[in-house]
């Protein structure tokens, strides 16, 4: 019994230490407790500090994330139940280096490029990969006309390989998006889902390059002297990656829409099959009808 | 036990000084039952509000008060729970009476800022106690 009672704790303490290791995501990278069983956000209650300092995020891309916020949760912070998408973790990278290059050209409608590149340290391995955008944040509104057409070629760069696999030619992935601009735009968003979903499970850093060309829609290529527009200036874009955190301590929206009910809710079995008596599998189907009635 | 029921038969069944609608009242409106209690506290009182962003405010409730020996049907206990009252009653008081603790969660939506600068929305589960019950 001593044997089987020390097997269970060890046991639970694993179970322990695996359910704290999310509760790690509330609190600062550098405070994780990796030993205590306690989860770290009880550790930083303790020591009533608020966390290690940080570095401070983009104002526009904070401003951006409490739109984001209003649009899915309430005041008191729960979140909002009409909405039906599977991710329950956002985050909003900044580019953590960028090549200075020309900050767009107001006369020809050419956007800011340059290389940027991504630090994705912070999504952690339970946390999958659902839809990824790039952000771009209109400095100030512009005043078109008619609506704008925008060609953008995105290159993604291999990360530096270790030498041993010969690193592969650049992802290089051109589309073309139209935008409508109007007075009350202030962010362009580009979905970049398909062409990030293999990189961000495997690396920890993505590097691209943005190339954008801005003309009105019904007008041939800048060049053309009277296509030119003043296009205000864009700053370098934020990524923002939409991920379902699968850890027990996240919230599972269609889990506790389609499986959580309280006992009393549940049908009881015995009386429902008393009141079928021709077996089991009709009972069944005449409680599953019923329900989705 | 005819005769010690036959001698509380004989008891008044309402003290004297307590008349009949504070009698029945006491065990309609039982004082601090086992119920649900709100505790609205701000990150910026936790020293938290450099990087929890929002909400700003967050109301996780607690469970406080007495379980009263019938839980069976008010708070959907198990049978073990009337066990372990009547345990505490009549056999050994030095087991302790059945607790009142949160039954149901409700999740948690907070926008943080990381050590690294990025922002992150995230949804926890079960951080706001919404029911209470007897254990």
């Amino acid at each position: 019994s001593q044997a089987s009672r020390r097997e269970a704790q060890i046991a639970a303490s694993s179970e322990l230490e695996s359910e704290a290791e999310p509760w790690s995501l509330l609190q600062p990278a550098d405070r994780r407790d990796k030993s205590g069983l306690l989860p770290p956000l009880f550790k930083v209650l303790s020591d009533g500090q608020g966390g290690a300092p940080r570095l401070q995020p983009d104002s526009r891309a904070l401003q951006y994330m409490k739109k984001l916020y209003k649009e899915y949760a309430t005041k008191e912070g729960i979140p909002k139940s009409n909405r039906s998408h599977l991710y329950n973790t956002i985050r909003l990278f900044t580019p953590c280096a960028q090549h200075k290059q020309a900050l767009g050209d107001q006369v020809t409608g050419i956007l800011p490029s340059g290389n940027l590149l991504f630090n994705l340290d912070r999504v952690t391995t339970v946390e999958h990969l659902l839809k990824s955008v790039l952000l771009y944040t209109i400095n100030n509104s512009v005043s078109f006309s008619s609506p704008v057409k925008c060609v953008c070629n995105l290159v993604i760069k291999e990360p530096k390989s270790s030498g041993k696999t010969l690193s592969r030619a650049p992802h290089s992935f051109t589309f073309n998006s139209q935008f409508e601009f109007g007075k009350k735009h202030k962010w362009i968003e580009i979905d970049v889902t398909t062409l990030l979903q293999p990189l961000v499970a495997s690396n920890k850093k993505i590097h691209m390059s943005v190339n954008f060309t801005c003309m009105r829609h019904h007008l041939q290529p800048p060049l053309a002297q009277d296509g030119l527009f003043n296009m205000t200036l864009l700053v370098f874009p934020s990524l923002i990656l939409y991920l379902n955190d699968t850890s027990a301590q996240a919230y599972h929206r269609w889990y506790s829409l389609h499986y959580k009910r309280s006992p009393s809710q549940v049908p009881d079995q015995k009386s429902n099959l008393s009141a079928y008596p021709v077996g089991e599998e009709a009972a069944r189907d005449g409680r599953f009808s019923r329900h989705r009635r | 036990g005819q005769e010690t029921a036959v001698s509380e038969l004989k008891k008044p069944l309402v003290p004297a000084s307590l008349n009949m609608s504070d009698y029945v009242n006491q065990f309609l409106f039982p004082q601090n039952e086992c119920e649900l209690h709100d505790f609205r506290l701000s990150f910026s009182q936790l020293k938290w509000d450099n990087w929890i962003v929002a909400p700003h405010r967050y109301n996780p409730r607690y469970c406080k008060g007495d379980c009263p020996r019938a839980v069976r049907h008010r708070y959907g206990s198990p049978v073990h729970t009337v066990v372990q009252n009547i345990i505490y009653e009549t056999l050994d008081s030095s087991v302790p009476r059945p607790s009142c603790v949160p039954a149901k969660y409700s999740p948690l939506s907070v926008l943080t800022i990381e050590p690294d600068g990025s922002i992150a929305y995230k949804e926890y589960e079960d951080m706001i106690a919404t029911k209470c019950t007897c254990r």
